[in-house]
C-alpha cells in the first residue's frame, strides 16, 4: 500500500 | 507600468490550458526578466512553476515589480476570445486592481480589449532545492501523455522503473497489470522523436495517474518533455515553451504506507 506525500515536506518556505 | 505583447493569442491559450485544470487561481510575478507563476495545487501534492523571459515577448515592459493575482477561469473566458493568430497584449498600471488583456487581429481591424479584475492571493513560495536527478528522461510529449491516458485506466498509479535500458512505466489493479517499456532510441531521424535517457543510478517511484494526466495538458506546448527522478523527492515534469520559457511540474511521490 501506498499513501500520497504531500508537497510541502519536501521544499521549504520561502 | 507594465506591458508584455505577444504575437500569437494561440501560446497564451495553451499555457493556460496547461494550469487551470490544476489551479483556480494563480499570481503571475512580473519583473523585468518576465513573468514568473509558481502555485500548488488545491491538495498540495503538486506544484506549478512557469517562466516565461521577457526576451521571448514582441514587447516587453516592467517598470516596477507587479504581482497580479487572476481568476484563471476569468482568464480563460477572455482568451476564448481571441483568435489564435490574434496579437495579445497585457497591460496594467503600477499598484494597479485590474489588467488589460487586448487582442489585435493580423491586419489590425480588429481590437478588442477586457479588462479584468485583479485578486489579493496570499500564496504560499516554496523554495525548491538543487537536486542531482538519478535519470533524466526526455521522450516525445505525445507519447508520455499517450502512457498517461492508456495506464489511468487500469490504476490510481503508475510506477515509473528508469534503468540505463529503458524507462518502464506499469500500472497494476483489478483487470490486471499493464507494462509500458520505452527504450532508449539509437539514432533519430528527427530529433523530437528521441527517446533519451541519462541516468546516475536507477529509480523507481510511483506516482499518481491523476497528476500525470494534468500535466500533459501542457503537450500542445512542446514536442518533448523531460521527466527528472530521484529517490524520495519530487518527480520533474518539463515542458520548454519554445523561445519564451518552460513550464515544470513537480509531483511528490507516492510513499510506502
Amino acid at each position: 500500500k501506498t499513501k500520497q506525500a504531500g508537497i510541502m515536506s519536501f521544499f521549504s518556505k520561502k | 507600468m507594465f506591458e508584455a505583447r505577444l504575437g500569437q493569442a494561440t501560446i497564451l491559450k495553451k499555457i493556460l490550458d496547461a494550469i487551470k485544470d490544476l489551479l483556480n487561481e494563480a499570481t503571475f510575478d512580473c519583473s523585468d526578466s518576465g513573468i514568473q507563476l509558481q502555485a500548488m495545487d488545491n491538495s498540495h501534492v503538486s506544484l506549478v512553476s512557469l517562466t516565461l523571459r521577457s526576451d521571448g515577448f514582441d514587447k516587453f515592459r516592467c517598470d516596477r515589480n507587479l504581482s497580479m493575482g487572476m481568476n484563471l477561469g476569468s482568464m480563460a473566458k477572455i482568451l476564448k476570445c481571441a483568435n489564435n493568430e490574434d496579437n495579445v497584449t497585457m497591460k496594467a498600471q503600477d499598484n494597479a486592481d485590474t489588467v488589460t488583456i487586448m487582442f489585435e487581429s493580423a491586419n489590425q481591424e480588429k481590437v478588442s480589449d477586457y479588462e479584468m479584475k485583479l485578486m489579493n492571493l496570499d500564496q504560499e513560495h516554496l523554495g525548491i532545492p538543487e537536486t542531482d536527478f538519478s535519470c533524466v528522461v526526455r521522450m516525445p510529449a505525445m507519447e508520455f501523455a499517450r502512457i498517461c491516458r492508456d495506464l489511468a485506466q487500469f490504476s490510481e498509479s503508475v510506477v515509473i522503473c528508469c534503468t540505463k535500458e529503458g524507462v518502464k512505466f506499469s500500472a497494476s489493479g483489478d483487470v490486471g497489470t499493464a507494462n509500458i517499456k520505452l527504450a532508449q532510441t539509437g539514432s533519430v531521424d528527427k530529433e523530437e522523436e528521441a527517446v533519451i535517457i541519462e541516468m546516475q543510478e536507477p529509480v523507481t517511484l510511483t506516482f499518481a495517474c491523476r497528476y500525470l494526466n494534468a500535466f500533459t495538458k501542457a503537450t500542445p506546448l512542446s514536442t518533448q518533455v523531460q521527466l527528472s527522478m530521484c529517490a524520495d523527492v519530487p518527480l520533474v515534469v518539463e515542458y520548454a515553451i519554445k523561445d519564451l520559457g518552460h513550464i515544470r511540474y513537480y509531483l511528490a511521490p507516492k510513499i510506502e504506507d
